[in-house]
Order: structure tokens, then C-alpha cells, then sequence
């Protein structure tokens, strides 16, 4: 299949990585053969699946032209690229056409897998823009609240600039609202407003506010693992449901 | 008193912003004068404090060094240096030292203010690394979460390579706790854990999870205009009360 998707929004802390990590696990359980890949200096999602600092990393692919596959790894149920620190470099370094190379690189090994889900950092930098540029779909991630919302009118305008110029074939699988609490009226006040401004975009499904998806990061582990019975548990497996039926639809 | 302090962490949605506009609004109220830099693209600030899209703003200052003054608007209680999305193209030019110039025209004004805090993005780049080398001190934001804690050691050393390369006068103020819920054993673990490790740098101060802050975001007010008697106002006052008798004592 090799279905690109980025996890992605400017905003900080909005849940990328917890969704890169769950969805990932999600779909290794609905028994596809999955590929994270760590797109963010900070290596969160490297960190969430219980690896430390690795050697071969993104890094070497992006700022080196190291082959990519030198530098997966297994972790559980998924495969994985890791990042590090250094990645940063590659936001800054002038290498033609750098926001290529992604792309280039996951042509080779795209068929290997059903699901490519890459983990983007808070910034409209090269690191994002080459995940775009990479990729079949954007899931864009937010939490109902203002700052989150506003900061979604400029990211669209940013995928469509990535669409026009550098991938055609960019679209957008839908907006995940997270760390969702149904009794907070802002929230389901900005909810409502996301339903009507953006209509079938929005998924269906909601990831609620669960301190068990914290819990699983310190731990190292994914949600299905650590607590398969928590609300986040429940959340992740009606999201995984949901994009592999919007994309056998599509 | 002219004293300049950054609030930063690499981390996204930490409460950076949060805290630059609910801190500069304490301190305001404390009688000093206070201006707030909004040194981040998606003008999550400028928006807080209830600004539209503004003709001068940092981008000028550190793209084309227009004199800083010329993007000073008065805004409530205090006066602020809004931002605008092209100051990303700050963080990509090739102009040689640039991380020098936010430093070069705050020398002009500083005497002006007692209080200048400036709002960092997401990310290790030329804004943070201008923001810090032009303060006296670093505040550093965090939730008690485990990627925002393992993110802190590695945005430490940035501090320390800034401050012996670039900036020798800046120090710590402190690192603050944001959307605590002591009822979660994993916060309060935490908590633990940054007391045990970091010591007295922890502010005593830990702002609680609660959902008037964004309320107020959404209104372009400060939480004590918004809302004074709430956990969110009663925590930022405390804040700001134990940020002066740090800075007295110091
Ligand atoms: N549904 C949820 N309920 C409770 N906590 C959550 C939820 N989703 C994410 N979190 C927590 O919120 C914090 C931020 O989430 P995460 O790191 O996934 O966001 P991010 O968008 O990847 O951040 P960054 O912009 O820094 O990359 C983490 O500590 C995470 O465990
Ligand atoms: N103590 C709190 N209780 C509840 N919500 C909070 C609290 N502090 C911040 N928030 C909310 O969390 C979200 C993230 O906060 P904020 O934007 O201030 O973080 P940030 O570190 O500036 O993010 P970025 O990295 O994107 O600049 C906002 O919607 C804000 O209203
Ligand atoms: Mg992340
Ligand atoms: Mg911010």
C-alpha cells in the first residue's frame, strides 16, 4: 500500500507525537506493517518507544544522503526511524532542493510497508515542509482551544503552498481534535465551531483528555500495551478504524 | 530596572505564551512597567493580548533593523512588540550575527521598562538563541510530563553554550510547573523528581490545569481582567509576587 502520512500542525504540544506513536501501534494491531519515522529534533517519538539515543538516525538520510533503511529499526510492534539532536541541522544547512530528499529516499522502500506515519516538530521549517513534500496525506492534529485553531488557518495555507508547488498529490485525511474534555464548555463550544467551518474534515472520533497517554511515554510503551482498557486506548482504536475506512473509501 | 527575561523551552504547548502575557500582566499590576516582546511566528501572544494583524511589528526590527521603538503599541496594561508570520524568515536568512541585533536595540529602551519578556517558539533556532543572548535571565516553562522533562536537559545546555559564547550575564530565573493537576499521581511524581533534581531553581509557584487561561486567550484578555478570582489569576499572582522577591534578593 505505502501510504505516506505526516502528523502534523505548527502549534506546539497539540499531540503529534502521541498520535504518531498510538495510530502507529493501532494499525501494527489491525495487522498492517507499519514505519514511524522521527522528523523532530526533540526525538519524542523515538523516546516514546523506548529507545535511547541511537547512531543511525534521520539525520544521516536528510543532511548526509545516507540510505534510509540503514537506519531503521524495530521497536515492538512497529518499525522505526529514529531522530536526534543533530537533525536540527538540516533546518538550517543550504542543500538544494533539500525538501526532496525524504521523498526520494521513500520511493525505495514505500512498498515495503502499508503505513508510513511521520512525526513532524512544532515549526513551518524544512523538516516539515520535506515531510509534506513526502507525503500521500496531512493528518493535522489540534486541541479545541484558540491558540490551536487560529494557528490552523495559517498551516492550511502552508499545505497548499506544499500542494502547488512540490507534491500534487498532497491531501488532507482529516483534523484530530485531542486532548478533548467534554465537560469544558470552550471545548465543546470550539468543536462545534471546527464541525461547522471545516465539516467532514474533522473526524469523527475525539481524543479525550486521559493521563494514561502521558503514563504510557514514561513508560516507554504505546497505549494498547500499557493500559488496553483505558479511554485512550479506546480513543486511538476508533481513530485507527476510522482512517483505514476513509482511505479503502477513498 | 530594565531587566529582560525569556520565557522559553524547546517543548511545544507548554504554556510559554501563557506565561508571558498572565506574568507581564501581574507584574503590571504590580505597578512596574512592562513591555512583551512576541518573538514567535505564530503570534500566539500578539493574538492573546486581543491584537489583529499588525503593520510593524519584529519582523522589521530583526529582518531589516528598523529601530524597535516604531513597533511598540500600548496594549491594556502593557506595551508590546508584536509579531507577524514573516518573522520565520528571521530564522532562515544568512545575515551574518544576527542573533546580536534584538540585544543591540534593547540597550536603546530597556531603561524605559522595568520588565521586558520576550515569548520564544517551539524550537532551538536564531529566534530563541536572539531572544536569549539579548536577556538577563531564562525562564523556563514546562509541564510535568515526561517528554517536556526530558526535553529540559537538553534545552539546559543550550543555555549554557549561549551563555558562554554569546551572553555571559544570563542565568536561570527559574523553571515553572504549568497545567499541574495534583490529583494525577504522574504530575505529583514529577514534581518530585524536578524538586529533587533541579532544587530551588523550581519555583515554588505551580500554575494549575485550569481551563479560564485559554477562556481568556479566546476573549484577547489576561486571566486578571478575564477572570480575578480564579485558580489561573490566584497562581500568576503568586508567580509574579515570587519572581519580585527573587529578583529584590537576588
Ligand atoms: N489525549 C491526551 N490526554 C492527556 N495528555 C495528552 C493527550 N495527548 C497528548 N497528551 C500529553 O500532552 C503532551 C504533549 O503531547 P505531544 O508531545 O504528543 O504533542 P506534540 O504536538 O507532539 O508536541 P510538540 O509540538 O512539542 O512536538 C505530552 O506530555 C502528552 O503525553
Ligand atoms: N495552566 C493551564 N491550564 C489550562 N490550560 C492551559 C494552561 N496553560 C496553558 N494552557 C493552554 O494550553 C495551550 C498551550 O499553551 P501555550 O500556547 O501558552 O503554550 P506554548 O508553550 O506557548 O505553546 P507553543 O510551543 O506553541 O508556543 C493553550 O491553549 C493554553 O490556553
Ligand atoms: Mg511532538
Ligand atoms: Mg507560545
Amino acid at each position: 500500500m505505502g501510504i505516506v502520512i505526516s502528523i502534523a500542525n505548527h502549534k506546539g504540544g497539540v499531540g503529534k507525537t502521541t498520535t504518531a506513536i498510538n495510530l502507529s501501534a493501532g494499525l501494527a494491531l489491525s495487522g498492517y506493517k507499519v514505519l514511524v519515522i522521527d522528523s523532530d529534533p526533540q526525538a519524542n517519538a523515538t523516546f516514546s518507544l523506548g529507545l535511547g539515543k541511537q547512531e543511525k538516525t534521520l539525520y544521516q538520510t536528510l543532511v548526509f544522503q545516507d540510505n534510509i533503511s540503514k537506519a531503521i529499526v524495530q521497536s515492538k510492534s512497529v518499525e522505526i526511524v529514529p531522530s536526534s539532536v543533530h537533525l536540527a541541522a538540516f533546518e538550517k544547512n543550504n542543500d538544494v532542493g533539500k525538501e526532496f530528499i525524504l521523498q526520494e529516499q521513500l520511493q525505495e522502500i514505500k512498498d515495503l510497508y502499508d503505513f508510513i506515519l511521520i512525526d513532524c516538530p512544532p515549526s513551518l521549517g524544512a523538516l516539515t515542509v520535506s515531510a509534506l513534500t513526502a507525503s500521500d496525506y496531512a493528518l493535522i492534529v489540534l486541541q479545541p482551544e484558540p491558540l490551536a485553531i487560529q494557528g490552523m488557518t495559517e498551516f492550511v495555507k502552508i499545505l497548499r503552498t506544499v500542494k502547488t508547488r512540490m507534491n500534487p498529490d498532497l491531501d488532507i485525511l482529516g483534523v484530530l481534535a485531542t486532548s478533548y474534555n467534554s465537560r469544558t464548555v470552550l471545548h465543546r463550544e470550539l468543536i462545534e465551531f471546527l464541525e461547522k467551518e471545516y465539516g467532514e474534515m474533522i473526524f469523527n472520533t475525539k481524543i479525550r483528555a486521559n493521563i494514561n497517554l502521558p503514563e504510557a511515554q514514561s513508560m516507554g510503551k504505546d497505549i494498547f500495551d500499557y493500559s488496553p482498557n483505558s479511554a485512550g486506548a479506546e480513543d486511538y482504536e476508533a481513530l485507527t478504524k476510522e482512517i483505514i475506512s476513509r482511505l479503502t473509501e477513498a
